[in-house]
């Protein structure tokens, strides 16, 4: 475990109480390695490490009892700075209506989150409508519909051979005259090198100008969440992030690689597969997650 | 990489680099770059390109499998099911699994045993009518086990070949959902002595170091006879069925190469292990 493996590290030391380079390197390894098993980025963890070396090699370490906890601490609250410091506030100005894009790879949890903020908005006296722009996963207007009806949330579908802009641009034209405020658009499942499907969505943007456009990823996601992170914020322009599925055991690293590349907030985690379980991000929590 | 570089630290921490960004984990990367090390010592591998071939070969060593699931011809119907955390792609790998059988004039039955999740019949209802494949369905929220049986009963009736089975996506730290596959085995074994033949757990190309707990935990519960990787189309390398395989010993067994139903290939290690370091 991290605390013992660091103390570990600071009894060896030979030079009283003067850490040698060997001692610095070490520890700076093991911390290192902790945050690659959590998922985070090769080159994000080698950043964060050059970040939290001079201050986790400081006098306050090296003449603490506990160095190895001191040292913790100080890369914990780091993790919790890098991750947006406290949990942010979703605010969304009234644009009659506003919209809400949701995007991401296949399979993240873009539908079951797209119930999961209607059911949210409208406990914050919002009159969201879903809108269902995937036409070409099987079912998928269908699941939204019955996401939808469970939390008496009006759900419209594409109309069959309708594109997804066609779609959103009639709901949004039809919603004040329904009495809703706010779209929640979800979209299909894509991978961020597919030229064809980015431009859909940078159509998608440039039509409907959504308030906020939410790269939904999940938690379990490894390495190439920067790849993502980076080619969805370069091509499209992401307002903030949804962490998914971290009601499971994966210890979440990609959100720091999400915040290192993007600095956009993540805004929210989903913690199950009930449109309940939407939480907001916690950054101390994440944090502690992370580091195990 | 570099090829004809000086094997000293710098050229260890770049293969260490592919290793890692590629998803095999730290743990299994310190192992195959100290046995490189020693190998480089025994056979006195001189120049990078030597030492990044034997790598690569030793990648390569590590992924290969010899099949000791039961020969289809001896079982029928020969039953498989698709196992594994949400989102990662079973029910989609079960279309073009059956597809695939189809196209050898297999005569295959799909079962619809996700009987939890919003609009899960559908879908697969949907790619069954798209591609004329028989399936059964039941009621959301009708017991999954019950659904299977059944369908073990037509199968035998009608004199099937194959069953492929889906399931609700669950995480593996969920106990109740874990309970959930056991008793569907049970089920399904007392319907047919030996099923389910095959257990595939259906893993997403993209997961990072939590696919091992995933592997454990599916294994521990119902013993994995492969894996079925699928979006490798994507990014991400899949580097963690390397850990899987030397941690574990369970083979990749198909790969997905995208959303349409002739989207999947049978898993060759020379393509992956090359792609690792394209
Ligand atoms: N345990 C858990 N499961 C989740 C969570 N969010 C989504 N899921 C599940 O993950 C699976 C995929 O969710 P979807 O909402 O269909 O994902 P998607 O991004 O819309 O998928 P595509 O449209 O195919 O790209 C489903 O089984 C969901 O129930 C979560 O926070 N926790
Ligand atoms: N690019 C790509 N997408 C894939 C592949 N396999 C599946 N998908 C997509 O991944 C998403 C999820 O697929 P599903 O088959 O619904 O996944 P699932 O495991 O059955 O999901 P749950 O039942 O909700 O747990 C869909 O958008 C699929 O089209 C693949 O090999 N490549
Ligand atoms: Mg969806
Ligand atoms: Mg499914």
């Amino acid at each position: 475990q991290l605390t013992n493996k660091l103390d570990q590290i600071f009894r060896n030391l030979t030079n009283r109480g003067k850490l040698t380079p060997a001692n610095i390197h070490e520890t700076l390894r093991e911390i290192r390695r902790v945050l690659l098993e959590a998922d985070v980025n090769y080159k994000v963890a080698k950043d964060f490490i050059s970040q939290v070396e001079a201050e986790a090699l400081g006098e306050e370490v090296i003449s603490s009892i506990t160095p190895g906890q001191k040292v913790i601490k100080i890369v914990h609250s780091k993790l919790v700075e890098l991750l947006g410091g406290s949990a942010v506030s979703f605010d969304i100005p009234r644009r009659e209506p506003s919209k809400i894009m949701l995007v991401g790879l296949q399979g993240s949890g873009k539908t079951t989150l797209a119930g999961k903020l209607a059911l949210y908005l409208k406990g914050k006296n919002w009159s969201p409508v879903l809108v269902a722009a995937d036409i070409y996963r099987p079912a998928a207007g269908e699941q939204l519909n019955i996401l939808g009806k469970s939390i008496s949330i009006p759900t419209v579908v594409f109309e069959p051979g309708e594109k997804p802009l066609e779609t959103c641009l009639r709901v949004a034209r039809e919603a004040p005259r329904r009495g809703w405020d706010i779209l929640i658009m979800d979209t299909a499942g894509r991978l961020q090198i597919d030229t064809v499907m980015m431009a859909e969505l940078k159509q998608l943007k440039n039509k409907l100008t959504p308030e906020k456009i939410i790269l939904v990823v999940d938690s379990m996601t490894g390495q190439e969440a920067v790849a993502v992170a980076s080619e969805f914020e370069k091509e499209l322009g992401v307002d903030g992030f949804a962490l998914t599925k971290l009601d499971g055991d994966a210890r979440g690293g990609a959100a720091l690689s999400l915040r290192a590349i993007t600095m956009k907030p993540i805004l929210f985690a989903g913690v199950g597969e009930k449109l309940s379980q939407l939480e907001p991000f916690y950054p101390d929590r994440m944090a502690s997650r992370i580091l195990g | 990489v570099g090829l004809n570089r000086n094997i000293d630290r710098d050229f260890l921490d770049a293969l260490e680099e592919v290793l890692i960004t590629s998803d095999l984990g730290v743990k299994a990367t310190i192992e195959i770059i100290e046995d490189l090390q020693d190998k480089v010592k025994q056979s006195r591998l001189r120049s990078s390109e030597d030492i990044y071939d034997a790598l690569k070969n030793e990648l390569k060593r590590i992924l290969i499998y010899r099949d000791n699931s039961p020969a289809e011809t001896r079982c029928s119907p020969y039953v498989v099911t698709f196992v594994g955390v949400n989102g990662t792609g079973k029910t989609t790998s079960i279309a073009k699994f059956a597809y695939r059988l189809k196209q050898s004039g297999k005569r295959i039955l799909l079962v619809a045993a996700d009987t939890f999740r919003a609009a899960a019949q559908e879908q697969l209802s949907q790619w069954a009518q798209r591609y004329d494949i028989t399936v059964v369905n039941s009621q959301a929220g009708s017991d999954s086990a019950a659904v299977a049986f059944d369908a073990l009963e037509k199968a035998l009736a009608q004199k099937y070949e194959y069953v492929l089975v889906d399931t609700a996506g669950r995480l593996h730290t969920k106990s109740n959902l874990m309970e959930e596959l056991k008793k569907l085995n049970r089920v399904m074994a007392k319907k047919i002595p030996g099923a389910p033949h095959e257990t595939l757990l259906v893993l997403d190309a993209t997961t990072g170091q939590n696919g091992i707990q995933q592997a454990l935990a599916f294994n521990q519960a119902l013993n994995l006879t492969g894996i079925f990787l699928t979006k490798l189309d994507g990014t991400a390398k899949g580097g963690i069925v390397l850990a899987i395989k030397k941690e574990l010993d369970i083979p990749v067994k198909y790969v997905g190469t995208g959303e349409k139903i002739e989207d999947m290939v049978e898993f060759d290690p020379e393509e992956f292990v090359e792609d690792i370091f394209r």
